[in-house]
């Protein structure tokens, strides 16, 4: 059973798409049972799966500062679980800060579904803030998405120092597992420099598997589907299969 | 005299890049005074000048929340003058959500500055928490940098919200004054549709130009350079000029 975050407070950088990707792949082709939490108040992760977070009457905010059981809230779409974002989400942050065990109220209500799941998947926002935090409470790993841009990678020495932070003060098994590089262009100086970088940041850790940028990825999400099950062999879908395979090696099963 | 937000919840659609470019050739082209505001705790607009967050002593971080004059934390470079982020400013959410008069803070300690400006340009982060409340209660207007692609689209209902929100409460003579598709690449429908739908979500407000996709732009970052200095005649430089152009006229001057 493993719970991973898609961080990184790098905005744009692919986080969405790699844990609904990820998921549906790990859901459609390896028969896992999977739990995907939008923890963005964007609800890009709902709105990738069809779920309108303006027409979503209960959603995780219920969930983190209502007490609601996660159950109540889940919506199975796509042969997946989900745990969706609503618009309430946006005051969540500031809430969150005055409130008692502010960090911890995910990973509580959460714990208890762990069992039932092989994978838990959990779509941070673009900020270090509470939601992120929240997040990297519960979960046991961290991916990083990343783009292999100049200011992408200056923002890596904050991601490197919250999660430190994480780990000493709240969850001392959080680590960063994997760097998935996303819409990558391997053509051009700017890419291959930054992921030669990254390498020295997280060695052995940088996925071997990069996403390739490709227009049907940025299509899917408007038809409410993952792009494994809107264009099933565009060369998106065929990287992260191959970034799923690779996630399966790494944790030493397949 | 104008205060401009740029502003977008939805992460890596250029807000950083236009706020840089833009002011850039209102100071070195139309002989403007300028000063850039880094709101985002990335620092991301500090790395694009070449000020490195992690070196900077003091910031807007101590402007904000320490009440520090902003003329002690400002740098010039470039022909700009600069209030940089830093590494505190990642935790000022979570302390101005408990502080009083936390929206208006900002606004009281660079009014006092507007008179010596033509441009006032504020880098908003990519979410809508207290920072970027913060930046929308001191300007008067916000342009929206946009990538045209669905789930940045999804965000527009949220960010008119927000604003209006923002509008009612703290700041009555706000609103969206244009609207600058970065990234753009016309030959895909997904483009040309998301800029239909933008353009009836904010009508007149649409920027004729946008900034087409081009390597130079996300390389300029890296040598700490706005790209009208690092590469005069690129693709990018010439959009941004015809952008400014436009923002003069809209503002019935050149
Ligand atoms: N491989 C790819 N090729 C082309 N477009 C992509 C690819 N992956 C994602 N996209 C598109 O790029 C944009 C950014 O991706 P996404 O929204 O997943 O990033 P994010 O990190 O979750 O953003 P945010 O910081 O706003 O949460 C989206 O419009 C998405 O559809
Ligand atoms: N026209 C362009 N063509 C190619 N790359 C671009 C262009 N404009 C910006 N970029 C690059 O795209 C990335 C995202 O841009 P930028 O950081 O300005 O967006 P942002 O909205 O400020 O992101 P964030 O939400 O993280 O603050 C950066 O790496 C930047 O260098
Ligand atoms: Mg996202
Ligand atoms: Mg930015």
């Amino acid at each position: 059973m493993s719970i991973i975050a898609f961080m990184n407070q790098k905005g744009g950088v692919g986080k969405t798409t790699t844990a609904v990707t990820i998921g549906s792949i790990l859901a459609a082709e390896h028969r896992k049972k999977v739990l995907l939490v939008d923890l963005d108040p964007q609800g890009n992760l709902s709105d990738h799966l069809s779920i309108d977070p303006n027409e979503t009457e209960k959603s995780i905010y219920d969930v983190i500062i209502g007490g609601l059981a996660p159950e109540a809230v889940m919506q199975k779409v796509h042969g997946l679980d989900v745990l969706p974002a609503n618009i309430d989400l946006s005051g969540a942050e500031v809430e969150l800060a005055g409130m008692m065990m502010r960090e911890t109220r995910l990973k509580k209500a959460l714990d208890p579904l762990a069992d039932k799941y092989d994978y838990i998947l959990l779509d941070c926002p673009p900020s270090l803030g509470l939601l992120t935090i929240s997040g990297l409470t519960f979960a046991q790993q961290v991916i990083v998405p990343m783009q292999a841009e100049y200011l992408a990678l200056r923002g890596l020495s904050q991601l490197i120092h919250t999660i430190g932070l994480v780990r000493e003060h709240l969850n001392p098994e959080l680590d960063v597992s994997g760097v998935v590089f996303c819409m990558y262009d391997g053509r051009t100086n700017l890419s291959r420099d930054v992921r030669a970088e990254v390498e020295n940041h997280f060695p052995g850790r940088v996925y071997a598997s990069v996403i390739r940028k490709n227009i049907r990825m940025a299509e899917a999400p408007s038809h409410g589907l993952p792009v494994n099950l809107y264009d099933p062999q565009c060369a998106g879908a065929q990287d992260y299969r191959a970034v799923v395979n690779e996630l399966l090696s790494r944790e030493g099963m397949q």
